[in-house]
């Protein structure tokens, strides 16, 4: 009975897919079963996973939202990363709010998904679009829990209140199973004042929402993300490499049971 | 009669309202009459500009959108800076897309909103929402140009050929005046290899459309956007500043008759 991780921020650019592929691949390389559900139109984590995008042929999370009683595992595609498995983004997703907006049930369409994959792995992870529209909806009803990334930046602050607000009138709706956000610092630069203190502050107001290993802003990233892999291939021992496996452990350690 | 620029990028995180601000903020200290439209439900620009977010009393571009007839030069509020009007945002953006979804005219309510207020001012930005849905194609078909912010990352240059595709495409439509599209290269760095080699390919691949100034990843921008000002007012000798100076004298040039 897989365990299924929103990474949700509507902030664009603050670091959701490249977290998503960077957890959703340390865990797979732990040992346990991982599918990663692209559903961003952008593809970015379909395209980083060397997936082409998915077409009627071969379905993806489109189709699976638009047909959620059609779902085949087959669909969930074997990346080079063994145990990882992605369930591909395609252009179509760009209008899928729009083609959902008259179904009664347009915000419980992930869940049918999940459930017919469930037990093929022990972990799904949901890269979400930088909205808080119904895909981004769809994933914190669908999922058992959230992290958030947040870069140190002031409209990343901003934006927060309005993402735990999402979530909370869910929870009083009884629309989700979250009860607790987990916070990922991204793109931390500890070197600038504005930025240190403002990681400060989040770990202040947040406590231990917030998880120990933040991630540095690091060229290693943007060299990996420009040769599609993720960054424990590329550069093992940079600190952004180190940062997401002791993330990535943190992630496991509060969410496995045992 | 204004010149209307639509700020876009459908990918999160490129400097989309970082530059409408910073190019608002200096065409108007260049004596235009300048109106920044944010079209974010996120409302960063808004907020940027000391402004709070529109309500029914005080109403913006949302309500703009929903009652395009309705709309009064009185709803383009005055900033602290000299020539700098903004029409703000609120959250109710974040549902407009749907509201509008059963429009005939859905994407060309901004049009009109623009013809009420183009008398008023001499320059238009439209700060895009990071999607390429409802608001950002009412953007471009209301548009005069379109400056695309793109920082010399592996998934902003993925996301070029979409936004690209979608002009030609309202172009062949007729809908839209944009012919050309301005390329701002955004949170450069020059230093690392990497992007180094992706801003010359950029440059190589769509010759003058791009700026020949490039605006670098620069701590001054982010000191300045935590206290809600421009770089110019802060750091005016930093290298951002300077160069969000001389990619303004660029548009102008580029835009402007005689
Ligand atoms: N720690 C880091 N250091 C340097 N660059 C990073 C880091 N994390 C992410 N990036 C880069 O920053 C950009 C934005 O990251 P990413 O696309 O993962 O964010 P996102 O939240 O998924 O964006 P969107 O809102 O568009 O979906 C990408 O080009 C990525 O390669
Ligand atoms: N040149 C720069 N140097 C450093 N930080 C920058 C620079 N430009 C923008 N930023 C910061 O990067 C973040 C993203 O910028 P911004 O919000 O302007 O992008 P955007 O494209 O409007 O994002 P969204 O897609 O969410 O609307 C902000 O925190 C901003 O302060
Ligand atoms: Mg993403
Ligand atoms: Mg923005």
């Amino acid at each position: 009975m897989a365990i299924t991780v929103a990474v949700s921020n509507q902030k664009g650019g603050v670091g959701k897919t490249t977290t998503a592929l960077h957890l959703a691949v340390a865990t797979a390389l732990a040992g346990r079963r991982v599918l990663l559900i692209d559903l961003d139109s952008q593809a970015n984590a379909t395209t980083a996973l060397g997936i082409p995008e998915a077409t009627a042929e071969l379905p993806g999370s489109y189709h699976a939202l638009v047909n959620s009683d059609d779902v085949s595992p087959r669909w969930a595609q074997a990346t080079a990363c063994p145990n990882l498995s992605v369930l591909a983004s395609s252009l179509e997703m760009a209008g899928v709010e729009l083609e959902l907006s008259g179904e009664t049930d347009r915000l419980h369409r992930l869940r049918p998904v999940i459930a017919a994959l469930a037990d093929s792995f022990d972990w799904i992870f949901l890269d979400c679009p930088p909205s808080l529209g119904i895909l981004s909806v769809n994933a914190l009803i669908a999922a058992d829990t959230v992290l958030v990334p947040v870069p140190p930046e002031q409209y990343a602050l901003d934006g927060m209140a309005r993402l735990t607000s999402t979530i909370e009138r869910l929870n009083d709706a009884g629309q989700t199973r979250i009860d607790r956000s987990m916070i990922l610092i991204t793109m931390a630069e500890n070197w600038a004042p504005a930025k240190m203190k403002r990681a400060l502050e989040m770990r202040r107001t947040h406590g231990d929402a917030v998880l120990v290993a933040e991630i540095p802003h690091s060229n290693a990233i943007d060299e990996a993300s420009g040769e599609r892999t993720a960054v424990y291939f590329t550069r093992p021992n940079a600190d952004a490499s180190e940062n997401y496996l002791r993330a990535t452990a943190e992630l496991i350690m509060r969410n496995e049971p045992g």
